[in-house]
């Protein structure tokens, strides 16, 4: 896998991805 | 009586029946009140009655078109302030503004809008 | 009942996952090759990774770009959730897209979660590479379709 993704991680099931507070946000402060 | 809106909401929410509540259970979005304003000066105030450790809350003005489907304040129409740090948002740009608020605070919120001509 | 069935099929069709493998594809890149011969209608695998909502994915839409990732691993459950298997996920990200697939995508209930299964469409050989078509949405900017099927369409959007 790190030939295509270095952080790519392999699972057997769907995750559920929980979004972080300042998901959408493009600057914090 | 202002009331959280039965339509104007993003629709995953399920907004309960006394319309002063509303619970999510999928990712930040949004949902507005039964009354809009479109000229003058308008101040409306919030009592932080309750709010659990790991929550937040963004609270503010949004036109129409703003995006319910994410907090108000990350596109060009809306305005908020945050729980988490005090930070004001507009186009998902963050800027300081006060520390942050918490349980028991009353927060103010003002809007100044042109008079028609 | 009906959920009790609906997991008892899905737990029998995890039985049911084929061996497979990714290597060079003629196709684009990298693919995924069945290590068995297949049946048709038979499963092959989950398309699995994180499941996000549409407007979380089309923020990593532009991330992705920006990062110069293929953005082409997230795979549209309904209107409101797609499965993003770029950054985790399963071998099925390295299905390629073909005009003449021998496999198909359904989209299964199982519980209260939707789950994307690929099935064969037809009788499939070992070391035959696994397609699916993958309706990608029209786009301007076209993107040759390298799949040297006869009835290729010529694009993929």
């Amino acid at each position: 896998w790190s030939a295509f993704a270095p952080d790519f991680v392999e699972i057997e099931e769907n995750v559920e991805y929980h979004e972080r507070e300042s998901e959408f946000d493009l600057k914090d402060e | 009586e202002c009331l959280l809106s039965l339509n104007d909401r993003a629709q995953q929410l399920k907004l309960n029946d006394d319309r002063l509540s509303i619970t999510g259970d999928k990712g930040y979005c949004s949902v507005r009140s039964t009354h809009s304003v479109s000229h003058g000066s308008w101040y409306y105030e919030v009592t932080i009655s309750s709010m659990p450790s790991n929550s937040a809350a963004r609270i503010g003005w949004a036109q129409y078109l703003a995006n319910l489907q994410t907090p108000i304040g990350t596109d060009k129409f809306g305005y908020s302030w945050r729980s988490k740090k005090g930070t004001v948002f507009h186009e998902a740009q963050g800027n300081h503004y006060s520390d942050g608020y918490t349980e028991n605070d009353v927060l103010g919120f003002l809007i100044v809008l042109p008079e028609p001509t | 009942d009906v959920e009790f069935a609906d997991h008892f099929k899905f737990s029998q069709l995890k039985l049911r996952k084929k061996r497979l493998r990714y290597a060079k594809s003629d196709i684009h890149g990298w693919g995924l090759f069945a290590c068995e011969a297949i049946a048709a209608e038979d499963m092959v695998i989950e398309y699995v990774g994180e499941t996000i909502r549409q407007t979380v994915a089309d923020i990593r839409e532009k991330e992705y770009e920006v990062e110069g990732i293929d953005s082409n691993y997230m795979f549209r459950i309904d209107s409101e959730t797609i499965v993003d298997a770029t950054k985790c996920g399963n071998l099925a990200r390295f299905i390629n897209h073909s005009c003449d697939p021998n496999c198909y995508a359904k989209i299964i209930p199982v519980e209260s979660q939707k789950k994307i299964v690929i099935y064969s469409k037809r009788d499939i050989r070992l070391g035959e590479e696994i397609t699916y078509d993958y309706k990608f949405p029209i786009e301007e900017q076209k993107i040759p379709c390298r799949c040297g099927s006869q009835t290729c369409r010529g694009s993929l959007n």
